[in-house]
């Protein structure tokens, strides 16, 4: 592929089609992984990008387009893929993380509600699944985990925006995400989940007011802190840092949280570009600096964590 | 002629109301707060109107359009390029 292509948006299908592409030109190095289907039974694919053959490594994983409207989300997971297979051996940061992590990358985790925004409704957010009591579509995947699900920020209705759904773990993408990272729990070290828009960089808890137990940790100097400090260094811009529910506001149910509390301590949420201007809409041409901030901060964050 | 995002910071109660209102009873879409549920005093708002709606409905609140051309970057960003080289 050319350059040009991770500067653009593309449709469900072009993903899929590039999925299919990227294993194709790289067999060494990616293996794609069906975690599932979603509500209209589109599959879940993961790319495990793996340098090295041998025994298991420890693991990172990032996931895209939980929000169907946030599509600078889905382009930052093309985009770092891209950065992976082609900078190893000559970026530092990317060699290092490569060597010593593999690498789980969900491109798109709701494609049903990635394909709705690019045919009928551009500013859709939810899933598609349908509720049996009510002829409201979708829930909320960031409020569907086992989270302190369902309890203050987030709704029962499900005609709401942030519906939480039925249960917890009710809509399939969800159940596929936590089924996947329940069976990766003991080697995935690092989770990373992008979201736009505001500018921050996120880490638990969103579901209580109460710091994680490791908070200083998250917040310090080096990790999240350093992370927007870069950032403001390299690219003039101005992220937030902090924890989800002091920093915005309550949210139960978010992946973040849940995968704390399953064990994995290094968990953050990036909401990538702007601050309101553009929003949901971000062109094409902001497309380079959103993305090459937000992988600023995760291989700051990812180095980091394999110090530890 | 086109649809607009428009910035709005409610400064009293009644403000919160109406955003709440128009932001449930209206097409249109809330991209700041997540939900309704979430506005209150003094925090920046960010609606989406579709331009259908900017004829029909007005609020009686200070607010600032961040964005004047939506519909532009729509379909600006789905445009299908045959010269893609893929």
């Amino acid at each position: 592929s050319s350059a040009s292509y991770y500067e653009k948006y593309h449709s469900l299908n072009d993903i899929y089609f590039w999925i299919n592409q990227t294993q194709q030109d790289n067999p060494n190095i990616v293996k794609v992984i069906l975690i599932g289907s979603s509500s209209e039974k589109r599959p879940l694919y993961v790319l495990k990008l793996s340098r090295n053959k041998g025994p298991e490594k420890k693991a990172m994983w990032i996931d895209c387009g939980i929000h169907a409207r946030e599509w600078i989300s889905p382009a930052f997971c093309l985009w770092f893929v891209r950065h992976s297979l082609s900078f190893y051996g000559q970026n530092q940061d990317i060699t290092h993380i490569l060597d010593n992590l593999d690498v789980y990358i969900l491109p798109v985790m709701n494609p049903d509600g990635y394909e709705y925004t690019w045919t009928t409704n551009r500013m859709w957010r939810k899933n598609r699944s349908v509720s049996k009591s009510d002829n409201c579509i979708g829930a909320d995947l960031n409020r569907n985990f086992d989270a302190n699900w369902c309890t203050e920020g987030a709704s029962d209705d499900p005609c709401s925006e942030i519906y939480c759904g039925a249960f917890p773990e009710s809509e399939p993408e969800s159940q596929s995400v936590a089924h996947f990272l329940r069976s990766h729990k003991d080697s995935v070290k690092l989770y990373f989940s992008i979201h736009s828009y505001s500018q921050m960089l996120l880490f638990p808890y969103s579901c209580t007011l109460d710091e994680a137990e490791n908070h200083n940790e998250l917040v310090s100097l080096d990790m999240a802190q350093e992370a927007a400090q870069k950032i403001r260094r390299y690219y003039r811009n101005i992220y937030k840092y902090g924890a989800g529910g002091k920093t915005i506001y309550l949210a139960p149910g978010g992946s973040d949280d849940w995968v704390y509390n399953l064990g994995i301590k290094y968990s953050f949420t990036f909401e990538l570009q702007d601050r309101g201007r553009y929003g949901f809409l971000l062109p094409p041409s902001h497309i380079t600096q959103a993305c090459n901030e937000a992988l600023t901060a995760l291989k700051t964050i990812a180095r980091k964590v394999i110090e530890k | 002629n086109s649809d607009q995002v428009l910035s709005i910071t409610p400064k009293t109660q009644e403000h919160v109301d109406i955003l709440k209102n128009v932001s449930t009873q209206y097409e249109t879409s809330l991209w700041q707060p997540d939900s309704p549920q979430y506005i209150q005093e003094e925090m920046e708002v960010h609606l989406y109107v579709p331009a259908r709606t900017l004829n029909t409905f007005s609020v009686h609140v200070c607010f600032r359009v961040l964005l004047a051309n939506a519909k532009e970057l729509i379909e600006m960003q789905t445009k299908n390029e045959t010269t893609d080289p893929r």
